[in-house]
């Protein structure tokens, strides 16, 4: 049964080896292996293809696969690494592996810091976090001056642009993150510390593989 | 009253909670 479900995950295009996943980041073979029934679940809720189209991913975060979020549109992209509009189960669990709490804080500053880098200049600017705060007015329906938009925005580079010049570079980034870590909440997901006993339902295949090994 | 512009959107906004992923098992 194990060689069966061998043969057939290989065939999944972007299909990477557990071992291989399990050495370049913080999860075992055996959550590797739990993350792939996570993966085959979301990458054939609508075209059954073996990848994450961004449709998947945002019925995965909404429970609607026509809601678009700015924030969920970037974390979407960096996680497909390739920039081929999918996302594979190598890119899936590489970039969860930055969410992982044994996960190096360097590795979560750098993604962070990446995600609000809207236009990948190497920078975060000053109209990047703008359009941040108001995409974040608007999804959360609520309604602020642009004077007081102006002023958060204002208040918050006087801040974090140490050299003033206009913009956020990474080691800027670093500092400011340092004297304000809870920017770093949600880079963490509790859930990844050991998937296969958070979510045992995907263990069923694990074990099957772990033993026929 | 001031508020950290990255504060709100990292705590506020639904499409950072990728916790959401896992719920679809």
């Amino acid at each position: 049964m194990g060689c069966l479900f061998t043969k057939h995950i290989k065939q999944i295009p972007g299909y990477e080896e557990p071992t291989v996943l399990a050495g370049e980041t913080s999860f075992t073979v055996s959550e590797v292996e739990a993350l792939y029934e996570l993966f085959k679940k979301l990458s054939s809720s609508i075209i059954v293809d073996g990848l994450i189209h961004k449709e998947e991913f945002q019925l995965a975060l909404f429970k609607n696969s026509n809601t678009r979020n700015l924030f969920a549109d970037r974390i979407f992209d960096l996680f497909d690494v390739k920039r081929n509009g999918v996302i594979e189960f190598g890119e899936f669990v590489r970039s969860l592996s930055v969410f992982h709490p044994n996960t190096a804080i360097s590795e979560k500053i750098e993604f962070a810091f990446r995600l609000y880098d809207l236009r990948h200049t190497g920078f975060i600017e000053r109209e990047e976090l703008k359009e941040m705060v108001l995409a974040l007015l608007k999804e959360s329906d609520l309604c602020l001056s642009d004077d007081v938009v102006e002023t958060i925005v204002d208040k918050t580079f006087s801040e974090a642009d140490l050299n003033g010049d206009g913009k956020i570079d990474r080691e800027e980034w670093k500092e400011f993150v340092a004297r304000n870590p809870s920017l770093l909440k949600n880079m963490t997901l509790p859930y990844l510390k050991d998937i296969t006993i958070a979510f045992p339902s995907f263990v069923l295949y694990s074990e099957v593989e772990d033993s026929d090994i | 009253p001031f508020f950290n512009a990255f504060e709100l959107i990292s705590s506020m906004s639904s499409g950072f909670d990728l916790s959401s992923l896992f719920e679809s098992k």
